[in-house]
Protein backbone atom coordinates (compact mmCIF):
# COMPACT_ATOMS: atom_id res chain seq x y z
CA UNK A 1 0.00 0.00 0.00
CA UNK A 2 1.04 3.51 -0.32
CA UNK A 3 -0.51 7.07 0.68
CA UNK A 4 -2.72 8.72 0.40
CA UNK A 5 -4.67 5.82 1.72
CA UNK A 6 -8.68 5.21 2.51
CA UNK A 7 -9.84 2.07 3.37
CA UNK A 8 -13.32 1.49 4.35
CA UNK A 9 -15.06 -1.77 5.80
CA UNK A 10 -17.61 -3.44 3.09
CA UNK A 11 -17.71 -2.92 -0.37
CA UNK A 12 -18.42 0.32 -0.18
CA UNK A 13 -16.88 1.84 -3.58
CA UNK A 14 -18.76 5.27 -3.64
CA UNK A 15 -18.35 6.28 -0.25
CA UNK A 16 -14.46 5.06 -0.10
CA UNK A 17 -14.14 7.00 -4.14
CA UNK A 18 -15.70 10.20 -2.69
CA UNK A 19 -13.65 9.93 0.65
CA UNK A 20 -10.16 9.73 -1.70
CA UNK A 21 -11.07 12.64 -4.49
CA UNK A 22 -11.80 14.88 -1.91
CA UNK A 23 -8.56 14.06 -0.01
CA UNK A 24 -6.72 14.62 -3.43
CA UNK A 25 -8.69 15.89 -6.35
CA UNK A 26 -10.82 18.11 -3.88
CA UNK A 27 -7.83 18.79 -1.51
CA UNK A 28 -10.00 18.29 1.25
CA UNK A 29 -7.89 17.75 5.02
CA UNK A 30 -8.53 14.14 5.75
CA UNK A 31 -11.23 15.10 8.42
CA UNK A 32 -13.10 16.67 6.25
CA UNK A 33 -12.69 13.62 3.80
CA UNK A 34 -13.56 11.15 6.01
CA UNK A 35 -16.85 12.91 6.42
CA UNK A 36 -17.46 13.36 3.04
CA UNK A 37 -17.24 9.71 2.68
CA UNK A 38 -19.40 8.35 5.44
CA UNK A 39 -21.73 10.97 4.27
CA UNK A 40 -22.40 9.29 0.74
CA UNK A 41 -22.99 6.00 2.70
CA UNK A 42 -25.61 8.29 4.95
CA UNK A 43 -27.15 9.59 1.83
CA UNK A 44 -27.26 6.01 -0.20
CA UNK A 45 -28.54 3.97 3.26
CA UNK A 46 -25.42 1.83 2.51
CA UNK A 47 -26.75 -2.22 3.30
CA UNK A 48 -29.52 -0.57 5.34
CA UNK A 49 -27.01 -0.55 8.15
CA UNK A 50 -26.31 3.31 7.61
CA UNK A 51 -28.44 6.67 7.78
CA UNK A 52 -31.87 7.05 8.25
CA UNK A 53 -34.87 4.64 7.61
CA UNK A 54 -32.67 1.46 8.95
CA UNK A 55 -32.25 -0.17 12.32
CA UNK A 56 -35.94 0.48 13.90
CA UNK A 57 -35.86 0.13 17.23
CA UNK A 58 -38.66 -1.28 19.47
CA UNK A 59 -40.21 1.57 18.80
CA UNK A 60 -40.21 2.15 15.06
CA UNK A 61 -37.81 4.64 15.67
CA UNK A 62 -33.93 4.83 14.24
CA UNK A 63 -31.27 7.08 15.75
CA UNK A 64 -27.44 7.51 14.50
CA UNK A 65 -24.36 7.22 15.58
CA UNK A 66 -21.28 8.53 14.33
CA UNK A 67 -17.56 9.59 15.83
CA UNK A 68 -14.25 10.89 13.74
CA UNK A 69 -10.93 10.93 15.36
CA UNK A 70 -7.82 13.03 14.01
CA UNK A 71 -4.89 10.71 14.91
CA UNK A 72 -2.17 13.93 14.63
CA UNK A 73 -4.28 15.95 17.68
CA UNK A 74 -5.83 12.97 19.15
CA UNK A 75 -9.36 15.13 18.86
CA UNK A 76 -12.47 13.44 18.91
CA UNK A 77 -15.99 14.06 18.04
CA UNK A 78 -19.00 12.08 18.15
CA UNK A 79 -22.60 11.64 18.46
CA UNK A 80 -24.59 8.73 19.89
CA UNK A 81 -28.43 8.05 19.37
CA UNK A 82 -28.70 11.24 17.39
CA UNK A 83 -32.52 12.03 16.78
CA UNK A 84 -34.37 13.02 14.11
CA UNK A 85 -31.00 14.59 12.09
CA UNK A 86 -29.97 12.90 9.22
CA UNK A 87 -26.23 14.08 9.25
CA UNK A 88 -24.45 12.19 11.62
CA UNK A 89 -20.67 12.35 10.65
CA UNK A 90 -21.39 16.30 9.70
CA UNK A 91 -22.76 16.65 13.35
CA UNK A 92 -20.15 14.96 14.62
CA UNK A 93 -17.71 17.35 13.09
CA UNK A 94 -19.17 20.21 14.48
CA UNK A 95 -18.25 18.11 18.29
CA UNK A 96 -14.68 18.08 17.21
CA UNK A 97 -14.54 21.29 15.76
CA UNK A 98 -16.57 23.61 17.82
CA UNK A 99 -16.55 21.78 21.19
CA UNK A 100 -14.19 20.97 23.62
CA UNK A 101 -16.16 17.82 24.42
CA UNK A 102 -15.58 14.50 22.70
CA UNK A 103 -19.48 13.17 22.20
CA UNK A 104 -22.72 13.88 22.80
CA UNK A 105 -26.00 11.26 22.87
CA UNK A 106 -29.56 11.47 22.31
CA UNK A 107 -32.25 14.36 22.34
CA UNK A 108 -29.32 16.80 23.11
CA UNK A 109 -26.87 15.91 20.21
CA UNK A 110 -30.23 16.88 18.51
CA UNK A 111 -30.35 20.09 20.26
CA UNK A 112 -27.31 20.70 19.46
CA UNK A 113 -27.62 20.07 15.49
CA UNK A 114 -29.99 22.08 15.70
CA UNK A 115 -27.95 24.85 17.13
CA UNK A 116 -25.46 24.54 14.41
CA UNK A 117 -27.92 24.58 12.16
CA UNK A 118 -29.06 21.29 11.17
CA UNK A 119 -32.63 20.50 10.14
CA UNK A 120 -35.08 18.55 12.23
CA UNK A 121 -36.45 15.77 9.85
CA UNK A 122 -37.94 12.22 10.58
CA UNK A 123 -35.63 9.15 10.04
CA UNK A 124 -38.51 6.44 9.73
CA UNK A 125 -39.13 5.59 6.12
CA UNK A 126 -41.66 3.51 4.84
CA UNK A 127 -38.90 0.87 4.70
CA UNK A 128 -37.95 1.06 8.08
CA UNK A 129 -42.16 1.35 9.31
CA UNK A 130 -42.97 -1.82 7.35
CA UNK A 131 -39.58 -3.56 9.20
CA UNK A 132 -41.10 -2.68 12.33
CA UNK A 133 -44.43 -3.73 11.92
CA UNK A 134 -43.51 -7.03 10.58
CA UNK A 135 -41.36 -7.26 13.52
CA UNK A 136 -44.54 -6.86 16.07
CA UNK A 137 -46.41 -8.95 14.12
CA UNK A 138 -43.77 -11.28 14.89
CA UNK A 139 -44.60 -11.27 18.85
CA UNK A 140 -41.40 -8.80 18.39
CA UNK A 141 -38.89 -11.78 18.23
CA UNK A 142 -36.35 -11.29 18.20
CA UNK A 143 -34.58 -9.24 20.29
CA UNK A 144 -32.12 -8.04 23.30
CA UNK A 145 -33.65 -8.82 26.24
CA UNK A 146 -32.34 -12.02 28.00
CA UNK A 147 -34.14 -15.56 28.12
CA UNK A 148 -33.33 -18.24 30.63
CA UNK A 149 -32.83 -21.83 29.23
CA UNK A 150 -35.38 -23.32 31.57
CA UNK A 151 -38.49 -21.40 29.71
CA UNK A 152 -36.94 -22.40 26.17
CA UNK A 153 -37.36 -26.12 27.13
CA UNK A 154 -41.05 -25.52 27.55
CA UNK A 155 -41.24 -23.87 23.96
CA UNK A 156 -39.34 -26.92 22.28
CA UNK A 157 -41.87 -29.90 23.88
CA UNK A 158 -44.41 -28.50 21.63
CA UNK A 159 -46.64 -26.27 23.58
CA UNK A 160 -48.14 -23.50 21.68
CA UNK A 161 -47.38 -19.94 22.39
CA UNK A 162 -49.97 -19.05 24.25
CA UNK A 163 -50.32 -22.66 25.86
CA UNK A 164 -46.39 -22.16 26.60
CA UNK A 165 -47.33 -18.63 28.33
CA UNK A 166 -49.54 -19.97 30.56
CA UNK A 167 -47.98 -22.60 32.15
CA UNK A 168 -44.75 -20.32 32.77
CA UNK A 169 -47.03 -17.73 34.06
CA UNK A 170 -48.64 -20.15 36.28
CA UNK A 171 -44.97 -21.58 37.50
CA UNK A 172 -43.68 -18.00 37.65
CA UNK A 173 -46.62 -17.27 40.38
CA UNK A 174 -44.50 -19.96 43.09
CA UNK A 175 -41.44 -19.22 42.02
CA UNK A 176 -40.53 -16.36 39.07
CA UNK A 177 -36.45 -16.78 39.54
CA UNK A 178 -36.69 -20.40 38.22
CA UNK A 179 -38.05 -19.30 35.24
CA UNK A 180 -37.42 -15.60 34.29
CA UNK A 181 -35.57 -13.07 33.92
CA UNK A 182 -38.22 -10.64 33.06
CA UNK A 183 -42.10 -11.23 31.96
CA UNK A 184 -43.90 -11.92 29.88
CA UNK A 185 -41.50 -13.76 28.16
CA UNK A 186 -39.12 -12.21 25.96
CA UNK A 187 -39.07 -15.09 23.11
CA UNK A 188 -42.49 -15.14 22.53
CA UNK A 189 -44.08 -11.64 23.80
CA UNK A 190 -43.46 -7.73 23.51
CA UNK A 191 -42.93 -5.19 25.91
CA UNK A 192 -43.18 -3.58 28.37
CA UNK A 193 -41.66 -6.11 30.13
CA UNK A 194 -41.30 -6.10 34.10
CA UNK A 195 -38.10 -7.27 35.99
CA UNK A 196 -38.37 -10.58 38.08
CA UNK A 197 -38.36 -9.25 42.08
CA UNK A 198 -34.27 -7.99 41.85
CA UNK A 199 -33.27 -10.54 44.43
CA UNK A 200 -34.68 -13.74 42.99
CA UNK A 201 -32.35 -13.04 39.57
CA UNK A 202 -29.45 -14.99 40.02
CA UNK A 203 -26.50 -13.42 38.48
CA UNK A 204 -26.17 -13.98 34.82
CA UNK A 205 -24.01 -16.50 33.23
CA UNK A 206 -21.49 -14.89 30.83
CA UNK A 207 -23.96 -16.09 28.19
CA UNK A 208 -22.66 -15.75 24.40
CA UNK A 209 -24.03 -12.36 23.92
CA UNK A 210 -23.92 -13.58 20.19
CA UNK A 211 -25.46 -16.54 19.70
CA UNK A 212 -26.86 -17.59 16.56
CA UNK A 213 -30.69 -17.16 18.26
CA UNK A 214 -29.66 -13.80 18.95
CA UNK A 215 -27.90 -12.44 15.04
CA UNK A 216 -29.60 -14.89 13.50
CA UNK A 217 -32.40 -11.91 11.93
CA UNK A 218 -32.81 -11.96 8.03
CA UNK A 219 -30.77 -9.36 7.09
CA UNK A 220 -27.57 -10.81 5.18
CA UNK A 221 -28.06 -13.36 8.62
CA UNK A 222 -26.83 -10.46 10.83
CA UNK A 223 -28.02 -7.94 12.40
CA UNK A 224 -25.15 -5.43 13.89
CA UNK A 225 -23.37 -2.38 13.40
CA UNK B 1 -21.93 0.50 9.93
CA UNK B 2 -19.65 2.30 7.68
CA UNK B 3 -16.06 2.76 9.39
CA UNK B 4 -13.68 4.37 7.61
CA UNK B 5 -9.56 5.02 7.89
CA UNK B 6 -8.42 8.33 5.39
CA UNK B 7 -4.27 8.88 5.46
CA UNK B 8 -3.27 12.16 3.57
CA UNK B 9 0.08 12.37 1.58
CA UNK B 10 1.68 14.15 4.69
CA UNK B 11 0.61 10.55 7.08
CA UNK B 12 -1.77 12.97 8.64
CA UNK B 13 -4.20 9.72 9.60
CA UNK B 14 -7.76 9.93 10.43
CA UNK B 15 -10.61 7.73 11.65
CA UNK B 16 -14.18 7.31 11.62
CA UNK B 17 -17.66 5.66 11.63
CA UNK B 18 -20.85 6.22 10.89
CA UNK B 19 -23.90 3.57 11.55
CA UNK B 20 -27.57 3.33 12.47
CA UNK B 21 -27.07 0.68 15.20
CA UNK B 22 -28.79 -2.49 15.49
CA UNK B 23 -32.29 -3.27 14.41
CA UNK B 24 -35.00 -3.82 17.23
CA UNK B 25 -32.65 -2.50 19.61
CA UNK B 26 -33.97 -1.45 23.06
CA UNK B 27 -34.16 2.42 22.54
CA UNK B 28 -31.38 4.07 24.14
CA UNK B 29 -28.97 1.52 23.05
CA UNK B 30 -25.83 2.81 21.51
CA UNK B 31 -22.96 0.34 19.97
CA UNK B 32 -19.33 -0.04 19.42
CA UNK B 33 -19.30 2.52 16.79
CA UNK B 34 -18.71 6.05 18.13
CA UNK B 35 -17.10 4.72 21.12
CA UNK B 36 -13.16 5.83 20.69
CA UNK B 37 -10.72 2.73 21.07
CA UNK B 38 -14.28 0.45 19.63
CA UNK B 39 -15.38 1.35 16.84
CA UNK B 40 -12.55 3.57 15.27
CA UNK B 41 -8.87 4.65 16.68
CA UNK B 42 -6.42 6.83 14.82
CA UNK B 43 -2.58 7.60 15.94
CA UNK B 44 -0.65 9.42 13.11
CA UNK B 45 2.48 7.91 15.07
CA UNK B 46 1.70 4.33 13.92
CA UNK B 47 -2.04 4.05 12.09
CA UNK B 48 -5.27 3.31 12.66
CA UNK B 49 -7.99 0.88 12.89
CA UNK B 50 -12.12 0.65 12.37
CA UNK B 51 -14.37 -2.23 13.16
CA UNK B 52 -17.98 -3.36 12.10
CA UNK B 53 -19.96 -6.06 13.74
CA UNK B 54 -21.78 -7.06 16.96
CA UNK B 55 -21.14 -3.72 18.91
CA UNK B 56 -22.91 -4.91 22.16
CA UNK B 57 -19.78 -7.28 21.98
CA UNK B 58 -16.95 -5.75 20.32
CA UNK B 59 -17.15 -2.37 22.35
CA UNK B 60 -16.28 -4.64 25.20
CA UNK B 61 -12.96 -5.09 23.99
CA UNK B 62 -11.62 -2.19 22.27
CA UNK B 63 -10.29 -3.72 19.47
CA UNK B 64 -9.32 -0.52 17.36
CA UNK B 65 -7.15 0.73 19.90
CA UNK B 66 -5.73 -2.25 21.08
CA UNK B 67 -5.15 -3.40 17.54
CA UNK B 68 -3.15 0.11 17.15
CA UNK B 69 -1.42 -0.73 20.17
CA UNK B 70 -0.31 -3.74 18.29
CA UNK B 71 0.83 -1.84 15.27
CA UNK B 72 2.94 0.24 17.69
CA UNK B 73 4.78 -2.83 18.97
CA UNK B 74 5.73 -3.96 15.82
CA UNK B 75 2.78 -6.04 14.63
CA UNK B 76 1.92 -6.03 10.97
CA UNK B 77 -1.92 -4.73 10.16
CA UNK B 78 -3.04 -8.36 9.53
CA UNK B 79 -1.55 -9.42 12.61
CA UNK B 80 -2.90 -7.00 14.38
CA UNK B 81 -6.55 -7.29 13.68
CA UNK B 82 -6.28 -10.93 13.59
CA UNK B 83 -4.89 -10.61 17.45
CA UNK B 84 -8.00 -8.73 18.10
CA UNK B 85 -10.30 -11.28 16.80
CA UNK B 86 -8.97 -14.15 18.69
CA UNK B 87 -9.46 -11.88 22.14
CA UNK B 88 -13.02 -12.03 21.57
CA UNK B 89 -13.84 -15.55 20.66
CA UNK B 90 -12.06 -16.16 23.04
CA UNK B 91 -15.50 -15.33 25.06
CA UNK B 92 -17.82 -15.07 22.82
CA UNK B 93 -16.92 -17.63 19.80
CA UNK B 94 -19.64 -17.07 17.51
CA UNK B 95 -20.09 -13.37 17.36
CA UNK B 96 -20.16 -11.47 13.78
CA UNK B 97 -17.72 -9.11 13.27
CA UNK B 98 -14.39 -7.55 11.51
CA UNK B 99 -11.46 -4.93 12.17
CA UNK B 100 -9.53 -3.49 9.04
CA UNK B 101 -6.33 -1.87 10.39
CA UNK B 102 -3.91 0.72 8.29
CA UNK B 103 -0.17 1.74 8.91
CA UNK B 104 0.74 5.27 8.27
CA UNK B 105 3.23 4.17 5.16
CA UNK B 106 -0.29 2.39 3.95
CA UNK B 107 -0.36 -1.31 4.56
CA UNK B 108 -3.36 -2.23 5.32
CA UNK B 109 -5.06 -6.07 6.81
CA UNK B 110 -8.10 -7.39 8.16
CA UNK B 111 -9.44 -10.11 10.30
CA UNK B 112 -13.01 -11.39 10.88
CA UNK B 113 -15.42 -14.13 12.70
CA UNK B 114 -18.78 -15.37 11.89
CA UNK B 115 -19.26 -15.17 8.15
CA UNK B 116 -17.80 -16.85 5.34
CA UNK B 117 -15.25 -13.81 4.53
CA UNK B 118 -15.26 -9.85 4.95
CA UNK B 119 -14.86 -7.57 2.04
CA UNK B 120 -13.22 -3.78 2.61
CA UNK B 121 -12.74 -1.42 0.22
CA UNK B 122 -9.28 0.16 -0.89
CA UNK B 123 -8.29 3.46 -2.71
CA UNK B 124 -4.21 3.56 -2.57
CA UNK B 125 -2.86 6.57 -4.49
CA UNK B 126 0.82 4.12 -5.07
CA UNK B 127 -1.42 2.31 -7.09
CA UNK B 128 -4.75 4.33 -8.49
CA UNK B 129 -5.81 3.83 -12.00
CA UNK B 130 -9.01 5.41 -11.00
CA UNK B 131 -11.07 2.58 -9.20
CA UNK B 132 -11.60 1.36 -5.27
CA UNK B 133 -10.75 -2.10 -5.07
CA UNK B 134 -12.55 -4.59 -3.25
CA UNK B 135 -10.53 -7.17 -0.59
CA UNK B 136 -11.73 -9.98 1.37
CA UNK B 137 -10.44 -11.85 4.34
CA UNK B 138 -11.03 -15.55 5.11
CA UNK B 139 -12.35 -15.29 8.80
CA UNK B 140 -10.18 -16.56 11.75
Amino acid sequence: GGLPLVVTTWRFLNATLQAYQSLTVGEFDPIDALVEGCSVCEREQCDGTVGYGGSPDETGETTLDAMLMDGTTMDIGAVAALREVKHAAAVAKYVLRNTRHTMLAGSQATDFALQMGFRRETLQTDESRAMWEQWKANHCQPNFWRVSNAHCVCVLVGFSYLGAQTILSQIAQKDRSIIENVIPSPSMSCGPYEPVSANAVRSNPPEDASDPDRTDFSFGRYNHD
Amino acid sequence: TISMIVIDQTGHVVAGTSTNGARHKIPGRVGDSPIPGAGAYADSEVGAAVATGDGDVMMRFLPALLAVEGLRNGQGPSEAAERQIKRITKYYPTFAGGIVVATKDGRHGAACNGMAEFPYSVADGSDWQGEVKVYTVKCV
